[in-house]
């Protein structure tokens, strides 16, 4: 653990919490992709399946369980207690397009060709790109609420500072994936355009709007 | 650290 990687999880934890918050708070997921949602929720089922093989730490165990009760709540309150605020329409994505390609790609490049170790490679490649509905979302209706791009920052911050980890890793350790280093990479650039707008709207006081 | 195994990330 380097203080990277805890800056990475905290921050991970800070985007679902905030998530939360905002749904909670204004009784609405209004804004919210419910197919990121759902996209984040496999990545995390398929990718902690080790919870029941290794044993790894009570604090690897307990952010994992974190992790898949809050993306399970989350799907909860926007599909069943607050389905009435939820924006079918801008939610138009087709998480298939996501899935499909993710799933044959972990099945050609992989570490080793096990049903662990195929389903930890694909969580990897679908987190990559399980952003996109919810860019697209906020594409289609050109803004976002000030504490949903709270919540899209320090979401994409957290795979930016697991890549400093990865370069400390590799320096400290000589340890190394290529596949999550790829992955990660892929979709902290994912971000970039949203940080740009970020950083010079919302940390200035004004509301995300996307250029016309 | 055979196929980066165990995953200690998240």
């Amino acid at each position: 653990m380097n203080i990277f990687r805890l800056a990475g999880d905290l921050s991970h934890l800070l985007a679902i919490i905030l998530l939360l918050i905002k749904i909670w708070k204004t009784r609405s997921c209004a804004g919210i992709s419910g197919k990121s949602q759902i996209l984040f929720a496999i990545v995390y089922v398929s990718r902690y399946l080790d919870l029941v093989t290794t044993f790894i730490s009570v604090y690897n165990t307990f952010m994992k369980l974190v992790f898949i009760s809050t993306s399970v709540a989350t799907i909860y309150l926007m599909y069943v207690k607050f389905k009435a605020t939820y924006d079918h329409n801008h939610d138009s994505f087709r998480i298939e397009f996501l899935l499909v390609p993710c799933f044959l790609l972990a099945l050609l490049i992989n570490n080793a060709f096990t049903p662990l170790e195929i389903l930890w490679t694909f969580s990897i490649y679908l987190e990559a790109v399980a952003i996109l509905p919810q860019l697209f979302l906020v594409s289609k209706t050109g803004e976002a609420e000030s504490i949903t791009s709270h919540y899209l920052f320090a979401l994409g911050s957290y795979r930016a500072l697991y890549l400093l980890n990865w370069i400390y890793r590799y320096y400290a350790e000589g340890h190394y994936d290529l596949i999550a280093i790829f992955a990660g990479a892929i979709q902290t650039i994912l971000y970039c355009d949203f940080f740009y707008l970020y950083i010079t709207k919302v940390l200035k006081g004004k509301k995300l709007q996307l250029p016309a | 650290d055979l196929y980066g195994q165990p995953k200690d990330e998240l």
